[in-house]
């Protein structure tokens, strides 16, 4: 299972982005997801992989990725059929409050 | 270390030893400093941990510690995730050097990273769940650090440069701004790349300050750009460079 290097070139391929670029981000997600996607037949007892494919969606979801075109022309992944979640799931798949998000960091010296 | 409060306030502390940054009925982080170089009060962080509260429907309460030289990619109790849907989940981005949480039912994201030989911590927590009334209790997030652990490093940084033989100081201003430079951070993130190059001399906070902005444009993508504060600060030398 290779998934350690799908996420260092994720981390390779946004690392110079500017927060404004979402279609990036995006083509950068889809790269990951089709990386991910081809490790998948190794990857079905690794722990890494399945929280890997639990982060992208919600990473695509952050930057609108569903309503965002390849930034270019590339991106294409593979779709999986996704089974539907149980009541439950959803109600823990997401706070349900405002919207607003906060920010705190800590760094240096 | 620099600390960006939940409210945008910008600050530099000391707060050597063991801190809580965040304490509220969701999550709990407290993070430990260790001084750095003598003569010097600055500190920086060695040891973070992250209390997930259960939540009776979507997630076990889960415990995370890391510190230098040891950045799990797993719950102390060895588990990744935990909650239906994995509605709590730890992911390792690069092995030894970043790490992220999720907690989709609180739509909480932290992220640790080890740059050089410290730990940086950045969070984005809805703003509903960050309880900024509460009266009692130190969090840093929430209420900044009390007034005698600041540091006023505007002074610093607007010292003449020959001061640095007599004040300890381990690399230049002109040094430490151009390497700054290079690094292409901005704003409260500059003036702390060379308080932190000027304070000890270490080139991996140059690295600290850029993931430290990354990481607040990247869980912000629509935050609006912060004011440039550098110039508040009178670097003479940035201007000529």
């Amino acid at each position: 299972c290779k998934i350690l290097k799908c996420s260092k070139e994720y981390a390779d391929n946004t690392d110079h982005l500017s927060p404004t670029s979402d279609a990036e981000y995006c083509d950068a997600l889809r790269l990951y997801r089709s990386c991910v996607d081809a490790t998948a037949r190794t990857c079905r007892g690794d722990l890494h992989y399945h929280t890997t494919v639990t982060l992208i969606p919600d990473l695509m979801q952050t930057y609108n990725c569903s309503n965002t075109p390849p930034a270019h022309g590339g991106g294409s992944h593979h779709s999986r059929p996704t089974p539907k979640p149980s009541e439950v799931e959803t109600r823990c798949s997401s706070h349900h409050g405002p919207r607003t998000f906060k920010h705190c960091g800590l760094f240096g010296d | 270390p620099h600390l960006r409060t939940f409210d945008d306030v910008f600050e530099t502390c000391k707060v050597a030893g063991a801190w809580p940054l965040i304490d509220n009925r969701h999550l709990a982080v407290q993070v430990t400093n260790v001084p750095l170089v003598d003569g010097s009060s600055a500190t920086a962080t060695d040891q973070l941990t992250v209390i997930i509260k259960g939540h009776s429907e979507c997630s076990e309460q889960k415990l995370y510690q890391a510190q230098t030289g040891n950045l799990p990619a797993s719950f102390v109790d060895g588990t990744y995730s935990s909650g239906p849907g994995r509605s709590l989940v730890i992911v390792e981005i690069l092995p030894g050097k970043h790490v992220e949480i999720h907690a989709k039912f609180i739509a909480t994201t932290i992220v640790v990273r080890q740059v050089g030989s410290y730990l940086t911590f950045a969070i984005r927590m809805p703003g509903d769940l960050v309880d900024t009334g509460v009266k009692d209790g130190l969090e840093l997030c929430v209420k900044g650090c009390p007034h005698q652990e600041k540091i006023d490093f505007n002074e610093l940084l607007s010292s003449p440069n020959q001061i640095k033989d007599t004040s300890g100081l381990v690399m230049s201003k002109e040094t430490a701004i151009a390497k700054c430079l290079e690094a292409n951070v901005t704003d409260f993130y500059f003036d702390s790349c060379v308080f932190d190059l000027i304070t000890t001399g270490d080139v991996n906070f140059t690295m600290a300050a850029k993931k430290a902005l990354k990481d607040y444009q990247e869980l912000l993508p629509n935050a609006n750009v912060h004011r440039n504060r550098t110039t508040d600060v009178p670097l003479q030398n940035k201007t000529s460079l």
